[in-house]
């Protein structure tokens, strides 16, 4: 597999982190590549996308990723409040 | 609401401002915290009585990183502020991030609105999918009342509405899919379509899938709330924005400076009140502007209004409406937007060759 770029390790560190606060994205899964990880993130993003009446693709594309760039309140969206 | 519909058991709520932002002066953060509140009182049974010590239901602090909840902000941007849902000890509780600034009005994040939001919280409300609630999760400012009826709703299904005061709450978001959909004012911006309904926009681009929607306010705080007409004039890489007698320009998302002219500059006359609909048609060089049943033409290179006009929508665009709610021109053909209802017209046939519903437009 060719390694992603820098950028695209960024976009999905921000995923991430961004997905771990408000959509209970359990920490430890997604640092490793296993498919489980990858399920999980996928499913958390169609989570978020669904919220946000985005095309529910499960993929970081350019519009998921803009919405989790934005100010926003550190309330979680969705789920058990923590 | 948060799981298990957490609420205030009594509608005495207390609450204490622990410290203060440097952003602001003293007397205008506790201005716009009150004023918060109000926002929920006004709605509810619900009283907020301030105290000066000891511990309140809600206990306000400015705070950076992490701040002593284990729950630490992220610097500038980001994250601006949380608060947690009624109860014991840390519930209601509301933290501000230092890290922003703090400003009473659209120049930085405006305290008050954001206060208003997590003092939604802070009563038992969580985030709403509505855009154009003050619960979305997303900042966006705006000017006049801030709750939505998505809000009201919210609240009062915990609280009950206030026996004596009516508020009216402002509409909620456009429904795009909806059958009955008509559009504001619609124009092209640098490859993009950008679509005004209401006190929002949709962005069409051409790689995104869905549109998307903001409020207008969002974007361009000092455009008003309601568009007429909208339209790009590219070779000045300028977007012209109509509202009633006056209009803006924009030089991509800014606004240019020397806004906003009345557009009777254009030559419209004295009794034209508000554009209906604007629309640049490069093969001519023309930009035509629509005012109840007729239209004029603007010429672009001599910045003058052309002779022979105004003349009738009705006699010059057979097949069509004789008003127009919107205009755009989209590779070779105008889009004519009248209510539910979209008419392709070829230019250069003279006749409308395709009416489809409006909703189509955004993928419905």
């Amino acid at each position: 597999m060719p390694l992603s770029s820098l950028e695209e390790t960024d976009k999905r560190l921000l995923a991430e982190k961004y997905l771990r606060r408000f959509y209970n994205l359990q920490a430890g899964l997604q640092g490793t590549k296993t498919h489980r990880s990858s399920d999980a993130m996928q499913a958390k993003i169609r989570e978020m996308q669904s919220f946000f009446n985005l095309q529910v693709t499960g993929s970081l594309d350019a519009n998921t990723l803009e919405l989790m760039s934005m100010a926003r309140c550190g309330v979680p969206d969705v789920g058990e409040y923590n | 609401h948060f799981p298990r519909n957490l609420k205030w058991q009594n509608t005495n709520v207390t609450f204490r401002i622990v410290n203060y932002t440097p952003d602001l002066k003293k007397a205008d953060v506790d201005r716009a915290i009150r004023n918060a509140f109000n926002i929920w009182a006004d709605v509810t049974p619900l009283t907020f009585k301030k105290l000066h010590e000891g511990k309140a239901d809600i206990m306000i602090s400015f705070g950076t990183k992490e701040h002593g909840d284990f729950n630490p902000f992220d610097g500038p941007d980001g994250l601006l502020a949380h608060a947690y849902p009624p109860g014991r000890d840390i519930g209601g509780d509301t933290h501000f991030d230092e890290d922003e600034h703090w400003s009473k009005d659209s120049d930085s994040y405006n305290l008050f609105l954001v206060a208003t939001h997590e003092f939604g919280h802070a009563l038992g409300l969580s985030h709403s999918t509505d855009p154009g609630a003050l619960m979305y999760p997303v900042y966006s400012y705006s000017q006049g009342y801030p709750l939505s009826e998505d809000d009201i709703t919210g609240i009062q299904a915990l609280y009950g509405p206030n026996p004596t005061r009516k508020v009216k709450p402002k509409p909620d978001a456009p429904n795009k899919c909806d059958p009955m959909l008509s559009f504001d004012a619609v124009t092209e911006l640098r490859g993009e379509t950008i679509i005004f309904k209401d006190r929002f926009y949709w962005r069409l681009h051409p790689q995104f899938a869905e549109p998307e929607q903001t409020l207008i306010k969002s974007t361009w705080p000092s455009l008003p709330n309601k568009v007429d007409a909208a339209y790009e004039y590219p070779e000045k890489d300028m977007v012209f924005i109509f509202s009633g007698i006056r209009m803006w320009a924009l030089n991509g998302y800014n606004l240019v400076e020397g806004y906003p002219k009345y557009i009777h500059k254009l030559g419209l006359p004295r009794t034209v009140r508000t554009v209906d609909a604007a629309v640049y048609i490069p093969d001519t060089g023309k930009t035509l502007l629509f005012s109840e049943e007729h239209y004029w033409s603007y010429d672009e290179k001599t910045n003058t209004m052309d002779s022979g006009f105004p003349r009738s929508i009705e006699m010059d665009f057979p097949g069509m409406a004789d008003e127009v709610d919107a205009a755009v021109y989209q590779y070779g053909y105008l889009h004519f937007f009248h209510e539910h209802t979209q008419f392709e017209y070829s230019y250069s046939a003279r006749k409308v060759i395709q009416i489809v519903r409006t909703n189509s437009f955004l993928n419905c």
